[in-house]
């Protein structure tokens, strides 16, 4: 599936 | 990257700094919560899974494994440490975080960003920051006083994700577009439970008198 929101930040 | 995501991010990082100095310098964690640093551990190992499958840059990976390798010092220092574990204040911390760590664990179940393992547990850690600091917050409420170290770490702690809320809003105007219901409302309330801290921080530190919560 879609990767989470904002994955790049912490 | 943002200037609000970047001093978020360093925010975070000086109030854990700031905790492991007092708890090296005065080899004291008497103020502070383990449960709490325990949920903060807890939320960093099940959001950081994708530590070594995704790749987002050298600063990203750097900054994870800092808060997870520092949390876990922390969390060490607090239970095992022989001279830190005595000042601990075990009577004080009385929250019952693991019905915070149910809760949360169900609400992802029920309501996260996509059924599959790691989304539910990424989910699960954003659920669990929004309240991680609960056990914290009793426990400075049922502290005489409060040291400033203690204080700042915890305002520290607040303000990090107060930053994030601006970093999100700044990134829905000129990237994303799109609403993230399950970071921002749980930023929201994460902050929201600060609010009272907040204040009687600032009037502390205006007055320069002792910070002191009421019962």
């Amino acid at each position: 599936g879609p990767s989470s929101p904002s994955k790049d930040e912490l | 990257m943002n200037v609000f995501r970047l001093a978020g991010d360093m925010t975070h990082l000086l109030s854990i700094v700031v905790l492991l100095l007092k708890i090296r310098t005065t080899k004291s964690c008497a103020g502070i919560s383990l449960k709490t640093q325990e949920l903060y551990v807890l939320v960093f190992l099940t959001r950081y899974l994708d530590l070594f499958t995704r790749y987002f840059s050298v600063y990203n990976v750097l900054m994870k494994l800092i808060f997870i390798g520092t949390s876990v010092a922390i969390f060490w220092y607090m239970r095992y440490h022989k001279v830190v574990k005595q000042t601990y204040s075990k009577d004080l911390d009385s929250f019952r975080h693991y019905h915070l760590i149910l809760g949360c664990f169900l609400m992802a179940l029920l309501i996260p960003f996509d059924f599959s393992v790691t989304e539910v547990l990424w989910t699960f850690s954003i659920y669990l920051e929004a309240v991680a600091i609960l056990p914290q917050l009793v426990l400075l409420q049922k502290s005489r006083n409060i040291d400033n170290l203690t204080g700042n770490y915890v305002f520290l702690l607040g303000a990090y994700r107060a930053l994030y809320l601006l970093n999100w809003i700044y990134r829905f105007f000129t990237e994303i577009h799109k609403i993230r219901w399950i970071p921002w409302i749980s930023g929201l309330v994460q902050t929201a439970l600060y609010a009272d801290f907040f204040y009687y921080y600032i009037q502390s530190w205006r007055k320069h008198e002792e910070l002191k919560l009421p019962a």
